[in-house]
């Protein structure tokens, strides 16, 4: 996966992910594809949530998959969820929910119920932060105001991390894969570096939602394993996603 | 570069959307949370029942693939509809909702709704 939260010049929070998955599952020989990445392209819906005849909330989802990974809270945050890895791992949590121990939160069952409740950007983060879980996680979150842009880098119990935008340092973005932002990323799978490379190269000046589709569609940020593309703009409330293809020669992650 | 990891220079002009990177458009669906948790994702459901049921075969196809016995897909048929009952509301209901709209056996549905966990395995 992919998330990046960039501020442009007029302050506006643009919010864009790339959906990756199925690695290791089963890769088609004739048609050089993931086999469930393949057959998940087909379920990717966007979804409006409703209460009162209102919209809550708006998300870009896998039909039959009631939790959240990509969503948008209009005119008030953005979340997406990127996998993180970790040896105290989801396993571990199940292990302890089989065994009766279940105060921790399913991953996409928190992210749907932030959606769904959370007042903020403030309230999200907190509720991100500080909720227990049953597995790691990176929360990629983009407010409706100035410096409102974070990861959350999540283990279990902990909030390890929280990268905010700072524009006094000229951190205009967040840009998350799969790795802990203050290390290096696996050398098998630097998605971060063009990724980052291509944000820069865009700068802040020309960021929009289009030139971050630019960005969210070179290899190997754009690779076998993306499904979709999700582009918001929470100062207008907008989702718009799209089902991606990655031509060979292109990365199998 | 025609060598792993494919690095490209940084893509410009893609948007609209178009070309060999680009599959479709996603459609939209509405999901009223003042109907009952069961009742919610029947319309989606309906229309995206064949996908589903498509995708499920694949991750069984999988499971089998690493225990041709099937036992794998038995002990998920088995247990994990005791699971569904302690996940939090609504989502047990929801998802046993999806699981009566598309047949799909309801253990199945719960593992597709907790994969996230269960692929750190």
């Amino acid at each position: 996966c992919t998330s990046v939260v960039a501020e442009d010049d007029k302050g506006n929070l643009l919010h864009g992910r790339n959906l990756d998955f199925g690695l290791f599952m089963g890769w088609d020989i004739k048609n050089k594809s993931w086999i469930i990445s393949e057959k998940l392209k087909p379920l990717v819906v966007n979804l409006d949530f409703k209460r009162n005849n209102q919209t809550v909330f708006k998300s870009t989802n896998f039909a039959g998959y009631v939790g959240m990974l990509t969503g948008i809270k209009p005119h008030m945050f953005s979340l997406t969820m990127n996998e993180r890895f970790s040896l105290d791992g989801g396993y571990i949590g199940i292990l302890e929910w089989i065994l009766g121990k279940r105060d921790g939160m399913w991953m996409s069952f928190l992210t749907r119920s932030v959606l769904e409740n959370a007042k903020s950007y403030e309230d999200a983060k907190a509720l991100l932060a500080q909720t227990k879980l049953l597995a790691p996680a990176y929360f990629i979150l983009g407010g409706n105001q100035t410096g409102q842009g974070c990861i959350v880098t999540r283990s279990r119990l902990l909030s390890i991390d929280i990268l905010e935008i700072d524009l006094k340092l000229g951190r205009w973005y967040v840009l998350e894969t799969n790795y802990d932002h203050w290390k290096e990323p696996l050398f098998l799978d630097d998605r971060r570096t063009p990724a980052m490379k291509c944000m820069n190269r865009t700068t802040q000046a020309n960021i929009s939602l289009k030139t971050m589709y630019d960005v969210l569609s070179t290899k190997p940020v754009l690779n076998k394993l993306t499904t979709y593309t999700t582009l918001m703009q929470v100062s207008e409330g907008k989702l718009k996603s799209y089902i991606r293809d990655c031509p060979s020669p292109c990365m199998p992650w | 570069q025609f060598i792993p990891p494919f690095t490209e220079d940084c893509r410009s002009d893609m948007y609209p959307p178009s070309g060999p990177t680009f599959r479709g458009d996603v459609s939209w669906y509405t999901v009223d949370l003042d109907s009952p948790p069961r009742e919610r994702w029947t319309a989606l459901i309906t229309d995206k029942k064949t996908a589903l049921v498509d995708v499920m075969q694949a991750i069984r196809d999988l499971a089998n693939a690493f225990v041709p016995s099937g036992k794998l897909i038995e002990l998920v048929d088995i247990t994990l509809p005791f699971m569904v009952n302690t996940l939090p509301n609504p989502f047990g209901e929801e998802i046993r909702g999806i699981s009566d709209v598309s047949g799909i056996p309801l253990g199945e549905v719960v593992l597709f709704n907790i994969f996230y966990e269960v692929f750190t395995v």
